[in-house]
Order: structure tokens, then sequence, then C-alpha cells
């Protein structure tokens, strides 16, 4: 059975989608069978992969709302296996309001491909609408990437109560397993204060820091995780230690 | 009557608070009345200048669903009136989806008090939900913050089609007044390159680069807009010339 693992967090622009990207190709390097899941309707991590979303004919919109099976909408990418977002999942929300048991319909679609991965990584919209909400009820593990900036603490708060109040009524087995500090500048008083602060309000689930680097945003250009893109770059280096961290 | 801004971007993270934040203060410096309207659910904006949402009977979430009086609302934080949010705004979106006329609720509320102030700035949640449409309505202008990496690229002309269709169906005097690059680092070839398709994309539209600076994560932690906490910081200059250039 594949380990489902959220990247969640409604601060916008922590680093959600490149940690998604990331750490799943490090956990395919390692020879682990994985799938992106995209459930974001700005389809960041499908194009970021250079998956065309106007050339698609089916996405994750059309799981969700029409019940077209998951395994019919999956891209390979490279060592990854995607399933793609388009515009389209922007409607989702108000559609899906209405829904009965709306909470699970990405569990239960996750459910008919578990068994041909090993990790199926999850990444979220920057907010805790239905979307999140679908993700997290379908998630074993949830993890957490802050920037470490006072205004990207704050919010923390809000999205343990969002999870807390998933355990308690769509899915008790979920768990956060790690905060993961996102494009970090250790130069700064500022970053490390706030690094401080993470560390006492998650005691042991705070990852090393990944440190910030313009080749980062180069990725996205070119359509790779960074341990193609430049395989001897600390940063991918960086996501292949967290994901030795997952397996253990 | 008072001018109305709008900071959107659906991609997260992108200097949309800090900006509404700086620029609201520049224009206050300069004598004009000037109100900040928070409808994030983050309530970022409202944070980051210390109004503590646990304190407010009613927020903005109180205006758009039960008719409580904009006016009721409004606290001052320094030389700076706020229209506070709290997070029981995650709820407006699924609770205004079936309410007639549902976009122009924001538009309705600040009508009421368009005579008291010069400019109203409105600082958006990262998403094109209904909160965002409310402020793209209500709104003459839009801003567009913009990190000069290729993933905020991407969803521009997203942003802009949505523009188009609120241009087309419920507000036609809405105008993209400026794209602003925001925590912009000149050192990099990528952000040189990226600033350069937006001048492509947006001619004569794109402002000066705000440079990145930790300072600004600091300012957020001591509640102040840059010109007071650090008044000779070139980032505070940097929001001072989009003031004048606004301003004329
Ligand atoms: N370690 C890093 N160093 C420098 N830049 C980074 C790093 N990680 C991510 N970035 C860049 O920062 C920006 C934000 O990252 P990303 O888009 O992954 O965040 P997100 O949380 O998914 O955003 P959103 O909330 O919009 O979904 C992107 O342009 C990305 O290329
Ligand atoms: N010029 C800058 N230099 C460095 N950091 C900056 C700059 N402008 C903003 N920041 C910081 O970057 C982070 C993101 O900025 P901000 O929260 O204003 O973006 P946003 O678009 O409002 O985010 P969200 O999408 O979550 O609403 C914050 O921690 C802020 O302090
Ligand atoms: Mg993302
Ligand atoms: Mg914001």
């Amino acid at each position: 059975m594949a380990r489902i693992i959220a990247l969640a967090n409604q601060k916008g622009g922590v680093g959600k989608t490149t940690s998604a990207i990331n750490l799943g190709a490090a956990l395919a390097e390692q020879g682990r069978r994985v799938l992106l899941v995209d459930i974001d309707p700005q389809a960041s991590l499908t194009d970021a992969l250079h998956i065309d979303a106007s050339t698609l004919e089916r996405s994750i919109y059309d799981v969700l709302t029409r019940q077209v099976p998951l395994s019919d909408i999956l891209q390979q990418a490279g060592s990854l296996t995607v399933a793609p977002a388009t515009i389209d999942l922007a409607a989702a929300e108000m559609q899906l309001i209405s829904e009965m048991g709306r909470e699970q319909l990405l569990a239960d679609a996750l459910a008919t491909v578990a068994m041909q991965f090993d990790d199926i990584l999850i990444d979220c919209p920057p907010s805790l609408g239905i979307l999140t909400i679908n993700a997290l009820t379908a998630a074993d593990s949830v993890l957490i990437p802050v920037e470490c900036h006072y205004m990207a603490l704050r919010g923390l708060a809000q999205l343990v109560q969002s999870i807390e109040k998933i355990q308690r009524r769509t899915n008790p087995r979920l768990q956060i397993v790690g905060v993961i500090p996102t494009m970090f500048n250790d130069r700064t008083v500022h970053e490390g204060e706030v690094l401080g602060m993470l560390r006492e309000q998650f005691p042991g689930k705070v990852a090393m820091p990944i440190r910030r680097s313009i080749k980062f945003a180069e990725t996205a250009l070119a359509g790779k995780p960074m341990i193609e893109y430049d395989p001897a770059h600390p940063g991918g280096q960086a996501y292949r230690d967290l994901a030795r961290e997952l397996l253990q």
C-alpha cells in the first residue's frame, strides 16, 4: 500500500510545489514508485514538470467531479508519474460544496491506484478549502513547508487546527511527520530566530533547512527536478536527505 | 470619491500583503486618507499591523455575510485605517456561493465609506475565488505584485483572463494599473530574464523592482510599515516612488 503524503500550508509561496517535485524525485532515485498529485488550480506542479495543461483532455478535475478513473489521467515526467491539474479545477471548489461525502473524493480515487505506487505526494493550493481538505483526508502524513519569516509562522496555528479537525472527523490516522524550513537564508538573524521558534513549536519534527538558491527557480523553467537539472547542487542533496529521513 | 486598488495575484507569497501595507503607508505619508481592507482568511495584513484578530468581535466577515456596517469594524494602525479579517472569513467562500449578487457585496460595503478616504487598498488571498472576485468587482484599479521567478509568471495569464471576465460581467471600469516586481534579486540572471519577460507582457506598466531585503520580514514582526520601522531603508523609498507614480 502506498504511503500518502500531503504537502500543505495555506500560506502562499513557501515551497509546497518545489518540495513535492524534489522530494518525489529523491524518493524515485531510491527506487520507489512515486505518484505526484496536483490539486492546485494554479497547476504549478503540472507546469513546472512541463506537462502542457492546454493539451490535456482530462485532469484531476474530471476525477473529482466526473468519476473519471485516476489511472486514465496519469502522465509520465521522467522518473515521476503525475496526476495533472488544469484551471478547470478552480470550478471544483464551488461544484463540490453540496456534494455528499465531498471530502473523500480524492481518497477514493487514490485507493484505486495505491497498489501501483510506494509513495503518493499531493501538492496542495495555498488555502484551507475543499481541495486541501480532500488531500488531508486522503493522506496518512502531512509535510509542512515553511519559509522562516514571521508572516509564515502565523498561519501554522490555523493549519494545525485544521489538521486536528480532520483527524477528529474524517481521517484519524493523519499525522504531521515533518516541517520543512525552505528557501532558508542562514546569514540573517530573523530567519535564525524564526527557525528556533519552529523547533520549539514542533519539537523533533523540523527537518534540516533547504537553503535559498535561485537554481530552484531555474528548475521550473527547465521542467526538471533539481537532481536532474544540476545533480551536484546542495539543494538536491537536501531533498535526498529528507527522503532518507522519511524512509526510516 | 476614494480610489479603490486591489492587490491581486493568485500565486502565493509574491508580496501582496507587504505591498498593500507599504504602499498604503507611503500614500498616507503624502497626506492621503488611506483604508486597508483585509479579505484574506489568513488575515496576514491584520496580523502584520499587530491588530489582534482574536479580540475582534466583528470583522470583514460580518460585513460580507451579516450586513454589519463597514464603519463599525474599522481599526486604527498608526496613519492607516484597517478593515480587519479573521479566520471566520474562510467560511465566507462557502456561505456566499448561493447568495444573489454575491460579487457586489464588498463594492456595496466600500461605497458606504468612500467619501471618508482618498485611497482604499484591498489585500487579496492567493486564489481566484469569490473573495478575490469581490475585490476585483469593487476596485477601479488592480496592482499585480509578482516575484521574478518562472513559476510566478505562469499564473499571470490566468489572472488577466479573470480580470477580463470581470471587466465584461461585473466591473467595466476595472484597469490593470501596474505590475510590481517584488523581492527582487538583481544579482541573478534568472530574475533579470523574467523581469524582461514581464516588461514585454505588460509594456509601460511594470514598476521599478522592490529589492529583496530581510528587513521586510522584520517589519511584520514589529507590526509596522517599513517607513516607520526603518525610515531610511531603500525598500520604503521604493514604495514611496510607487505611491508618487500612482498619484500622477
Ligand atoms: N530553496 C529555494 N530557494 C529559492 N527559491 C525557491 C526555493 N524553493 C522554492 N523556491 C521558489 O520560490 C517560489 C515559491 O515556491 P513554490 O511555488 O514551490 O511555493 P508554493 O508554496 O507551492 O506556492 P503556492 O502557495 O503559490 O502554491 C517559486 O518561484 C520557487 O521556484
Ligand atoms: N521585498 C521583499 N524582500 C524580502 N522579503 C519580502 C519582500 N516583500 C515581502 N517579503 C516577505 O516575503 C513573504 C511573502 O510576502 P507576502 O506575505 O506579502 O506575500 P503575499 O503575496 O501576500 O502572500 P500570500 O499569497 O500568502 O497572501 C513575507 O514573509 C514577507 O515578509
Ligand atoms: Mg504551489
Ligand atoms: Mg498575503
